[in-house]
């Protein structure tokens, strides 16, 4: 039997909808370990990798390990008739062909039940190499949905070039350039809007607009992103999802033709 | 003029 019980749902929420640009189907993979799922967009360009920790739910029993092949766009519209309040559970049994969704509110006096049917997907798994990055940054998540958002305006594709001096952003489009120019913060005592830029070497590499203003939906889960870049290998931006795991999303980069 | 790589250019089958 797997069961996988989240006090707060919203958390679940929030994962469904920083996935739900991206992905139609994806296998959640379900082990003693946790909840793991990786998949590509049908465009093969960007990556999700998600982990949730077993630890991390406040109920979590996986007697053998399931591969569950789940509609996104269906699996969003259960968990969008869950209140943030509410606790959600996870069940199925082995073998199974469906999923249940169970939604508590904080005085159950409201008991909801959900059942999903599972799909067979065939979904390549991607080996993803251990990188030692040249840039590391860390920045409110705020900020860099904001930026995305802004230089979207501007161009499909957005140069972002990182140097210890800070995190440079620019688009440039029919209608002119966009710059935007972040300092790495001096020491704070809010981390939360700190920009730290952790280099090795210089790097500049640019990325497809849409992809980033998909990412950025995870914004909520977490108020700072870190973003990993080396020369001519994909981005990656991590939101940590509280204490029970992350999000990453890799984005192939644009090359000059 | 630049154009979009593919992720599995990076990351191969495991």
């Amino acid at each position: 039997m797997f069961e996988a019980r989240l006090v707060q749902s919203v958390i679940l929420k929030k994962v469904l909808e920083a996935i739900k640009d991206l992905l139609t189907e994806a296998t959640f993979e379900c082990s003693d370990c946790g909840i793991q799922l990786q998949a590509m967009d049908n465009a093969h360009v960007s990556l999700v990798s998600l982990n949730l920790r077993s630890d991390g739910f406040d109920k979590y029993r996986c007697d053998r390990n399931l591969s569950m092949g789940m509609s996104v766009p269906c699996m969003s519209k259960i968990l969008r008739c869950a209140s943030s309040e509410d606790t959600v559970t996870l069940r199925a049994w082995d073998n199974p062909d469906t999923i249940v969704f169970v939604f508590e509110s904080p005085n159950r006096d409201k008991i909801s039940e959900y059942e999903m049917k599972l799909i067979n997907l065939d979904q390549e798994h991607l080996g993803i190499p251990e990188t030692l990055y040249s840039c590391v940054v860390k920045m409110p998540s705020q900020e860099f949905a904001r930026i995305c958002r802004d230089l979207s305006q501007f161009g499909d594709a957005m140069t972002i070039a990182c140097s210890k001096e800070g995190i440079k952003f620019s688009a440039a489009g029919d209608y002119g350039t966009a710059n935007v120019k972040l300092a790495q913060t001096a020491e704070t005592e809010n981390q939360e809007e700190a920009v730290v830029v952790e280099m090795k070497e210089p790097v500049k590499l640019t990325f497809s607009c849409r992809y980033l203003n998909s990412f950025v939906k995870a914004t909520p889960l977490c108020a700072q992103v870190q973003l990993s870049m080396s020369a001519e290998v994909p981005l990656v931006c991590e939101y940590q999802i509280g204490e029970i795991g992350h999000i990453r999303y890799y984005l192939a980069p644009k090359i000059d033709d | 003029n630049t154009k979009q790589t593919s992720i599995m250019t990076f990351f191969k089958k495991s």
